[in-house]
Protein backbone atom coordinates (compact mmCIF):
# COMPACT_ATOMS: atom_id res chain seq x y z
CA UNK A 1 0.00 0.00 0.00
CA UNK A 2 0.66 3.55 -0.69
CA UNK A 3 3.10 2.91 -3.38
CA UNK A 4 1.07 3.39 -6.64
CA UNK A 5 2.49 1.83 -9.74
CA UNK A 6 2.90 2.86 -13.04
CA UNK A 7 0.21 0.66 -14.26
CA UNK A 8 -2.16 2.11 -11.70
CA UNK A 9 -1.00 5.67 -13.37
CA UNK A 10 -1.40 4.84 -16.61
CA UNK A 11 -5.45 4.24 -15.75
CA UNK A 12 -5.78 8.01 -15.14
CA UNK A 13 -8.46 9.60 -16.82
CA UNK A 14 -7.05 11.30 -20.28
CA UNK A 15 -4.13 9.02 -20.36
CA UNK A 16 -3.22 8.04 -24.05
CA UNK A 17 -0.10 5.68 -25.28
CA UNK A 18 2.83 7.48 -25.60
CA UNK A 19 3.74 5.20 -29.16
CA UNK A 20 0.67 7.02 -30.46
CA UNK A 21 1.85 10.31 -29.66
CA UNK A 22 5.43 9.65 -30.60
CA UNK A 23 4.17 8.46 -33.71
CA UNK A 24 2.43 11.66 -33.87
CA UNK A 25 4.40 14.25 -32.96
CA UNK A 26 8.37 15.32 -32.71
CA UNK A 27 8.72 13.37 -29.01
CA UNK A 28 10.53 9.99 -28.66
CA UNK A 29 8.22 7.87 -26.54
CA UNK A 30 10.81 8.36 -23.63
CA UNK A 31 10.38 12.32 -23.90
CA UNK A 32 6.44 11.87 -24.54
CA UNK A 33 6.50 9.92 -20.55
CA UNK A 34 8.86 12.55 -18.96
CA UNK A 35 6.14 15.06 -20.35
CA UNK A 36 3.61 12.74 -18.55
CA UNK A 37 5.52 12.91 -15.48
CA UNK A 38 4.51 17.16 -15.79
CA UNK A 39 1.05 16.27 -16.88
CA UNK A 40 0.61 14.23 -13.66
CA UNK A 41 2.32 16.48 -11.14
CA UNK A 42 -0.08 19.95 -12.97
CA UNK A 43 -3.21 17.33 -13.36
CA UNK A 44 -3.39 16.22 -9.65
CA UNK A 45 -2.21 19.77 -8.06
CA UNK A 46 -5.97 21.00 -6.93
CA UNK A 47 -8.25 18.29 -8.32
CA UNK A 48 -6.57 15.03 -8.20
CA UNK A 49 -8.34 13.37 -11.49
CA UNK A 50 -5.56 13.40 -13.41
CA UNK A 51 -6.90 15.47 -15.67
CA UNK A 52 -6.00 19.53 -16.01
CA UNK A 53 -8.29 22.20 -14.84
CA UNK A 54 -8.33 25.99 -15.97
CA UNK A 55 -7.08 26.68 -11.86
CA UNK A 56 -4.31 24.14 -12.11
CA UNK A 57 -3.02 25.34 -14.90
CA UNK A 58 -3.09 28.91 -13.89
CA UNK A 59 -1.16 27.50 -10.85
CA UNK A 60 1.53 25.88 -13.02
CA UNK A 61 2.07 29.23 -14.87
CA UNK A 62 1.50 31.61 -12.24
CA UNK A 63 1.73 30.14 -9.02
CA UNK A 64 -1.85 31.38 -7.89
CA UNK A 65 -4.96 29.54 -9.20
CA UNK A 66 -6.97 32.43 -9.22
CA UNK A 67 -4.57 34.74 -11.73
CA UNK A 68 -6.85 35.67 -14.38
CA UNK A 69 -5.14 36.52 -17.94
CA UNK A 70 -6.42 36.68 -21.03
CA UNK A 71 -3.53 35.02 -22.84
CA UNK A 72 -3.52 32.24 -20.46
CA UNK A 73 -7.04 31.39 -20.71
CA UNK A 74 -6.88 31.87 -25.03
CA UNK A 75 -3.39 29.15 -24.95
CA UNK A 76 -5.88 26.70 -22.58
CA UNK A 77 -9.01 26.67 -24.49
CA UNK A 78 -6.31 25.76 -27.64
CA UNK A 79 -4.79 22.93 -25.64
CA UNK A 80 -8.26 21.86 -25.16
CA UNK A 81 -9.06 20.14 -28.25
CA UNK A 82 -11.77 18.63 -27.19
CA UNK A 83 -13.60 21.76 -25.73
CA UNK A 84 -14.52 19.71 -22.65
CA UNK A 85 -13.02 22.23 -20.30
CA UNK A 86 -10.37 19.93 -19.06
CA UNK A 87 -6.49 19.43 -21.01
CA UNK A 88 -6.14 15.64 -21.70
CA UNK A 89 -2.77 13.75 -21.93
CA UNK A 90 -2.89 13.56 -24.95
CA UNK A 91 -4.15 16.75 -25.83
CA UNK A 92 -1.37 18.04 -23.85
CA UNK A 93 1.88 16.74 -25.46
CA UNK A 94 -0.14 17.24 -28.84
CA UNK A 95 -0.18 21.08 -28.01
CA UNK A 96 3.48 21.33 -26.79
CA UNK A 97 4.28 19.79 -30.05
CA UNK A 98 3.59 23.00 -31.74
CA UNK A 99 6.32 24.60 -28.83
CA UNK A 100 9.13 22.40 -30.10
CA UNK A 101 11.92 23.68 -30.94
CA UNK A 102 12.67 21.44 -34.09
CA UNK A 103 8.47 22.14 -35.35
CA UNK A 104 8.52 23.87 -38.42
CA UNK A 105 7.54 27.77 -38.16
CA UNK A 106 4.19 27.13 -40.72
CA UNK A 107 2.51 25.55 -37.62
CA UNK A 108 3.64 27.71 -35.11
CA UNK A 109 2.51 30.99 -36.98
CA UNK A 110 -0.74 29.21 -37.56
CA UNK A 111 -1.61 28.61 -33.28
CA UNK A 112 -0.76 31.94 -33.13
CA UNK A 113 -2.96 32.96 -35.54
CA UNK A 114 -5.99 30.91 -34.22
CA UNK A 115 -4.86 32.29 -30.42
CA UNK A 116 -4.70 36.03 -31.73
CA UNK A 117 -8.45 35.22 -33.37
CA UNK A 118 -10.28 35.65 -30.31
CA UNK A 119 -13.43 35.22 -31.45
CA UNK A 120 -12.57 32.72 -34.17
CA UNK A 121 -13.89 34.72 -37.20
CA UNK A 122 -10.45 34.08 -39.59
CA UNK A 123 -9.30 37.18 -38.59
CA UNK A 124 -7.76 39.05 -36.57
CA UNK A 125 -9.75 42.36 -35.86
CA UNK A 126 -8.92 45.70 -34.63
CA UNK A 127 -10.94 45.43 -32.01
CA UNK A 128 -9.65 42.33 -30.48
CA UNK A 129 -5.90 43.62 -31.12
CA UNK A 130 -6.80 46.73 -28.87
CA UNK A 131 -8.17 44.29 -26.54
CA UNK A 132 -4.87 42.38 -26.31
CA UNK A 133 -2.96 45.50 -26.07
CA UNK A 134 -5.38 47.05 -23.35
CA UNK A 135 -4.70 43.30 -21.60
CA UNK A 136 -0.98 43.41 -21.71
CA UNK A 137 -1.16 46.99 -20.74
CA UNK A 138 -3.12 45.78 -17.68
CA UNK A 139 -1.02 43.11 -17.32
CA UNK A 140 2.55 44.80 -16.57
CA UNK A 141 0.90 47.53 -14.75
CA UNK A 142 1.42 50.04 -17.94
CA UNK A 143 -0.75 52.79 -17.89
CA UNK A 144 -0.94 54.42 -21.43
CA UNK A 145 -3.51 56.86 -22.97
CA UNK A 146 -6.30 55.66 -25.14
CA UNK A 147 -4.82 57.93 -27.63
CA UNK A 148 -1.62 55.92 -26.99
CA UNK A 149 -3.35 52.25 -27.73
CA UNK A 150 -4.78 53.29 -30.71
CA UNK A 151 -1.42 54.82 -31.95
CA UNK A 152 -0.06 51.39 -31.37
CA UNK A 153 -2.70 49.51 -32.63
CA UNK A 154 -2.54 51.54 -35.74
CA UNK A 155 0.88 51.46 -36.07
CA UNK A 156 0.54 47.34 -36.40
CA UNK A 157 -2.43 47.34 -39.03
CA UNK A 158 -0.53 49.37 -41.18
CA UNK A 159 2.80 46.82 -41.14
CA UNK A 160 0.31 44.12 -41.18
CA UNK A 161 -2.88 44.96 -42.55
CA UNK A 162 -1.90 44.66 -46.08
CA UNK A 163 -5.46 44.95 -48.10
CA UNK A 164 -5.67 47.82 -45.94
CA UNK A 165 -9.62 45.72 -44.89
CA UNK A 166 -9.62 46.46 -41.35
CA UNK A 167 -8.77 43.36 -40.32
CA UNK A 168 -5.33 40.50 -40.62
CA UNK A 169 -6.46 37.68 -42.29
CA UNK A 170 -4.17 34.46 -41.91
CA UNK A 171 -2.10 35.42 -45.58
CA UNK A 172 -1.11 38.88 -43.85
CA UNK A 173 -0.71 37.41 -40.46
CA UNK A 174 2.18 34.89 -42.58
CA UNK A 175 3.54 37.39 -44.11
CA UNK A 176 4.07 39.47 -41.47
CA UNK A 177 5.23 36.66 -38.67
CA UNK A 178 7.81 35.78 -41.45
CA UNK A 179 9.24 39.10 -41.72
CA UNK A 180 8.97 39.76 -37.90
CA UNK A 181 10.12 36.33 -36.37
CA UNK A 182 10.84 37.54 -32.87
CA UNK A 183 6.82 37.70 -32.88
CA UNK A 184 7.23 34.12 -32.16
CA UNK A 185 9.72 33.76 -29.44
CA UNK A 186 7.13 32.61 -27.35
CA UNK A 187 5.96 30.20 -29.52
CA UNK A 188 9.53 27.88 -29.21
CA UNK A 189 10.26 26.35 -25.78
CA UNK A 190 13.94 25.30 -25.30
CA UNK A 191 12.88 23.05 -22.28
CA UNK A 192 10.99 20.20 -24.40
CA UNK A 193 14.30 19.43 -26.17
CA UNK A 194 15.47 18.91 -22.76
CA UNK A 195 12.30 16.84 -21.26
CA UNK A 196 14.04 13.69 -20.34
CA UNK A 197 16.92 15.75 -18.53
CA UNK A 198 14.29 17.94 -16.45
CA UNK A 199 12.07 14.50 -15.62
CA UNK A 200 14.68 11.82 -15.60
CA UNK A 201 13.04 9.42 -13.01
CA UNK A 202 10.37 8.15 -15.58
CA UNK A 203 12.64 7.04 -18.17
CA UNK A 204 14.78 4.89 -15.89
CA UNK A 205 11.85 3.22 -14.89
CA UNK A 206 9.91 2.92 -17.89
CA UNK A 207 11.97 0.95 -19.98
CA UNK A 208 10.73 2.28 -23.05
CA UNK A 209 13.06 2.30 -25.78
CA UNK A 210 12.97 4.54 -29.07
CA UNK B 1 6.99 56.01 -28.45
CA UNK B 2 3.58 54.35 -28.83
CA UNK B 3 3.97 54.74 -32.85
CA UNK B 4 7.03 52.76 -32.80
CA UNK B 5 5.75 50.05 -30.86
CA UNK B 6 4.40 46.91 -32.16
CA UNK B 7 1.00 45.88 -30.78
CA UNK B 8 2.14 41.80 -31.35
CA UNK B 9 5.59 42.05 -30.10
CA UNK B 10 4.00 43.93 -26.79
CA UNK B 11 1.50 41.27 -26.76
CA UNK B 12 3.87 38.51 -26.95
CA UNK B 13 5.49 39.27 -24.21
CA UNK B 14 2.50 38.20 -21.97
CA UNK B 15 3.31 35.93 -18.66
CA UNK B 16 0.10 34.13 -20.35
CA UNK B 17 2.02 33.05 -22.74
CA UNK B 18 5.38 31.66 -20.78
CA UNK B 19 4.64 28.63 -20.80
CA UNK B 20 7.98 27.89 -19.83
CA UNK B 21 6.78 28.28 -16.01
CA UNK B 22 5.27 25.02 -16.41
CA UNK B 23 8.59 23.42 -16.59
CA UNK B 24 9.48 25.04 -12.99
CA UNK B 25 10.17 22.95 -9.94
Amino acid sequence: MGCVSSKQLKRDKGYEDPNILAKETTFSVNEVEALFQLYKKISHSIIKDGLIHKEEFQLALFRNSNQKNLFADRIFDLFDLKRNGVIEFGEFVRSLNIFHPDTPMAEKIAFAFRLYDLRGTGFIEREELKEMVLAILNESELILSDDAVEQIVDQTFKQADMNEDGKIDFEEWKAFASKNPALLKNMTLPYLKDITMAFPSFVLNSGASD
Amino acid sequence: RPESMNAFALISRSQGFNLGNLFEK
